[in-house]
């Protein structure tokens, strides 16, 4: 399955 | 009257609502001179992108959104972005612009292939939420309650979020009666838009199919967010 670009976002710090 | 918890939620969701907006150089892109159909449709989905990549981060910031269930988390983005971003752009569009640059956003947008039944109730809308005349933070907090709608497709914890969904509600409603004292109505009817959006989401869905019949590409971000293959 393709990795979730969202979830890279959700994950990422916040405030990048 | 708005308690201090309730006046701290409101400073961090206006301060993220305000740090996340599309960077200057993307929005500056739309009022430069005319493209091609194909060309203003490129334009839209970078701007278009970019949003998602801004409503993500704002709501990040939203004090509890964290601590929900992370595949809720992805839920309730995928379930909220084509309505908070109609919510963003309809804010963006009614603030003060220069004289002009209101009408060269409308002809890039009907210039870019959009399909005419959805432009019309996509401009009604955008008219509907200039009229409310909306602050900051009634903007924020509006935002807020689109993305904590519990009965998005595949949101497990219903109740989890409801619980969220309600604070802000409550803090809305205190804001308005607070900041609109002659209008009683005025929450009211900021509701009254939040069901206009799911009107325009269903609206989206069958123009993302004209498009995608136009054969336009959609960049890998908004293939995901809007479920297009």
């Amino acid at each position: 399955e393709e990795p979730s670009l969202l979830k890279k976002l959700l994950l990422a710090p916040a405030n990048s | 009257e708005i308690t201090k918890e309730q006046r701290a939620l409101i400073k961090a969701i206006l301060d993220a609502y305000n740090r996340h907006q599309i960077p200057q150089d993307v929005t500056k892109k739309l009022l430069q001179e005319q493209y091609s159909a194909e060309e203003n449709f490129l334009l839209l989905t970078e701007v278009a992108t970019s949003q998602v990549q801004v409503l993500v981060e704002f709501t990040k910031n939203i004090p509890g959104f964290l601590s929900l269930d992370r595949e809720d988390q992805i839920a309730l983005l995928k379930g909220s972005a084509v309505e908070a971003m109609f919510l963003r752009s309809a804010q963006v569009l009614s603030k003060k612009m220069p004289s002009g640059y209101t009408e060269v956003l409308e002809e890039r947008i009907r210039k870019s292939g959009m399909s005419e039944e959805f432009m019309t109730p996509m401009f009604n809308f955008y008219k509907s939420i200039g009229e409310l005349h909306m602050t900051q933070d009634e903007q924020a907090l509006l935002t807020t309650i689109t993305i904590l709608t519990p009965d998005r497709p595949y949101v497990k914890s219903h109740e989890a979020v409801e619980r969220l969904q309600e604070t802000m509600l409550d803090v809305l409603r205190k804001l308005c009666v607070l900041q609109h004292p002659q209008e009683p109505q005025y929450f009211a009817r900021l509701l009254g838009r939040l069901t206009e959006l799911r009107t325009l989401h269903h609206y989206h869905v069958e123009m993302l199919t004209s498009w995608k019949t136009n054969d336009h590409k959609f960049t890998p971000l908004l293939c995901e967010i809007w479920d297009v293959q």
